[in-house]
């Protein structure tokens, strides 16, 4: 792109090119050189670059509004539960957050909310342990809503500032497991009325269109509050999360870049722009 | 379903009789569309079109009483072409134990793919031994002997701090004690980008020879799949892939991708979280499914 030296189709072919190879989509990506190409004839725009910067200004208008970091001074306990599909860095996240809350001095308690997949407690102890977090589990095939029950009891008789409640990966696509999310859900609010104060969907950075498909039916199921994005150390762009602002305006709250307990950052919209066009 | 944008676009002729070649060209558009949709990588579809433009400006759909059904048999064809042969079978020829491994980025799901595979291989009537080689991922090791222990299969008593080189080495030693004849190695996920840990996967395969490096592909990946999977492919040169969560409604783009640039094939299919839950892989299916 930085190679033109006009305006013409080229160079619109160019743009898409790089909005699709980033996981923007091809429908989103239209929508946005559509609206760039008004701009551009509008102001009677000459130089590729300028151009360029409408498109970055265009993108950024969408994801700079739900740069949004949690607020878990809020609510005492601050409940949070983490959901997503299979394998996207829930369990990893939760470990991290926890870490950084115990940096700011708050008290966190941790629920191994994943009974079902090998070794998923074991996981999440071994995070516990690095952040200084207390865990509250149960045996593996135990029901997660109880141990969700358990840990925000457990949260609120023992003072803890916070708790992170980690949920097994399941598909968007299987129902009776979205009906679980929704039942344990139900079972925390009857401890804590606004619990989960904060219930937030990981996303893996690698994830195409599929990604909308699982914000959607996640946020149907459970309303989310947050957004995390993970992985955006490898060489994807993450930019299956654009789509998902635009359509469903929940806040990105986070980002993982890395598999270590401080590999997480606050979602910085420019930094993912720059990052995107780099 | 493309079929359905497809007749958007060529029931318009049936008025007008002949075909036009602007007719061909909103179709390709349809397909491109279609394509990008299921995340099929950009210049993979570009290169794909140029293909299906051969055939759609040729005899057999301009001249067709019903051009638009050929077009979609053409664009189908072409795409279960390019998806290959139908599931290849694993390479297990060698010395007991005949070492697979299986690599991939991070939570793509190679470790409970070894438990899937191993499950295949003891129906097979073969003696499978696991071997757990991610001593970095929390309880990874715990992972795969839990996996082990409720299939009732042997698997190698890695520890965290033991070098991935040498647990291969010793487990190799432990599966020929065993009598097993085929062992599968469970790598840590890594990224295409970690020179240190893409290294570790070239010593493993020098010391270990594997009759099949498999690399594991989560169909919901994006437009890096064929990039990731290449760069994988030029370190260690795979022998297939094994495309996971395909029980999802992902529609599994990154596999045309990686088939049609690296030329490696699809050996197996995850559609599920138990052990019993993985196929062959049927490239017309698939087609179907990434067409949808
Ligand atoms: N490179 C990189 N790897 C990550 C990141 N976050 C998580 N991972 C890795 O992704 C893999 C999966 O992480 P988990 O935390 O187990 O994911 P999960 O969503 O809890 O998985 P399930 O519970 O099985 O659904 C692990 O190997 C993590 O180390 C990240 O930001 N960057
Ligand atoms: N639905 C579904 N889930 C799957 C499939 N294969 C794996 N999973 C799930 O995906 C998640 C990640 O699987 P793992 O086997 O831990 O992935 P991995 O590649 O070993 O992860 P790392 O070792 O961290 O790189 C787990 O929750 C698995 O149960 C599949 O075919 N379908
Ligand atoms: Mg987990
Ligand atoms: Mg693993």
């Amino acid at each position: 792109i930085t190679g033109r030296k006009e305006i013409d189709d080229d160079l619109y072919e160019d743009l898409e090119e790089a909005l699709v190879t980033a996981d923007i989509g091809v429908q989103t990506a239209y929508k946005l050189l559509e609206n760039t190409r008004e701009t551009v004839e509008r102001k009677d725009l000459k130089d590729p670059a300028a151009l360029r910067d409408v498109l970055k200004g265009q993108i950024l208008e969408i994801v700079k509004t739900e740069a949004i970091p949690m607020d878990a001074g809020s609510a005492k306990p601050f409940v949070i539960m983490v959901v997503g599909v299979n394998g996207v860095g829930k369990t990893t996240t939760i470990g991290k957050i926890a870490a950084k809350y115990g940096q700011e001095g708050k008290k966190v308690v941790i629920a191994a909310g994943d009974t079902f997949r090998a070794a998923a407690i074991e996981q999440l102890e071994v995070w516990a342990n690095r952040a200084g977090a207390e865990i509250v589990k149960q045996d593996a095939g135990a029901d997660p809503s109880a141990v969700a029950y358990d840990a925000v009891q457990a949260g609120v008789s023992r003072g803890a500032d916070v708790v992170i409640v980690d949920t097994a990966g399941r598909l968007h696509t299987k129902a009776n497991l979205m009906e679980e999310l929704k039942k344990i859900k139900r079972v925390m609010s009857k401890i804590v009325p606004d619990a989960p104060h904060e219930t937030v969907l990981v996303l893996d950075a690698t994830t195409g269109q599929n990604a909308i498909n699982q914000a959607k039916v996640f946020n149907d199921a459970i309303e989310l509050t947050g957004l995390i994005l993970t992985k955006l150390d490898g060489t994807s762009k993450g930019g299956c999360i654009v789509g998902i602002c635009d359509e469903l305006q929940v806040p990105i709250r986070m980002i993982g870049i890395g598999e270590k307990v401080d590999d997480l950052r606050p979602f910085n919209a420019v930094e993912f722009v720059d990052a995107m066009f780099g | 379903s493309l079929s359905e944008r497809l007749n958007g676009v060529i029931k318009d002729l049936k008025g007008h009789g002949k075909l036009s070649e602007k007719n061909i060209q909103d179709a390709l558009k349809e397909v491109r569309m279609s394509l990008l949709e299921a995340d099929v990588n950009f210049r993979v579809v570009k290169d794909f079109l140029k293909q299906v433009q051969d055939r759609a400006l040729g005899a057999e759909v301009m001249k067709s009483l019903t051009p638009g059904q050929q077009f979609v048999k053409i664009v189908h064809e072409e795409l279960t072409e390019l998806m290959g042969g139908k599931g290849q079978e694993l390479n297990l020829v060698g010395k007991a134990p005949v070492p697979i491994m299986f690599v991939g980025l991070q939570g793509s799901g190679k470790t409970t793919s070894v438990g899937k595979t191993a499950v295949i291989l003891k129906k097979k009537g073969r003696r499978p031994f696991l071997v757990p080689a991610d001593v970095y991922r929390p309880a990874a090791i715990d992972q795969l002997k839990t996996l082990a222990k409720a299939l009732h299969m042997p698997v190698f008593e890695s520890a965290v701090g033991m070098d991935p080189v040498n647990i291969c080495k010793l487990a190799r030693e432990e599966a020929e004690r065993q009598g097993c004849d085929t062992m599968i190695i469970d790598t840590a996920g890594r990224l295409s980008i970690d020179e240190a840990m893409m290294d570790e996967l070239v010593k493993i395969k020098a010391e270990m020879k594997p009759s099949e490096i498999l690399f594991v592909a989560d169909a919901m990946t994006g437009q890096e799949a064929v990039n990731v999977a290449a760069t994988f492919n030029e370190r260690v040169d795979i022998t297939g892939v094994v495309l996971t969560k395909m029980d999802s409604d992902a529609r599994g783009g990154a596999a045309l991708s990686i088939k049609a640039v690296l030329g490696k094939p699809i050996k197996l299919v995850g559609v599920g979280e138990k052990m019993d839950a993985m196929e062959t892989f049927h490239p017309d299916r698939m087609a179907g499914r990434i067409l949808d």
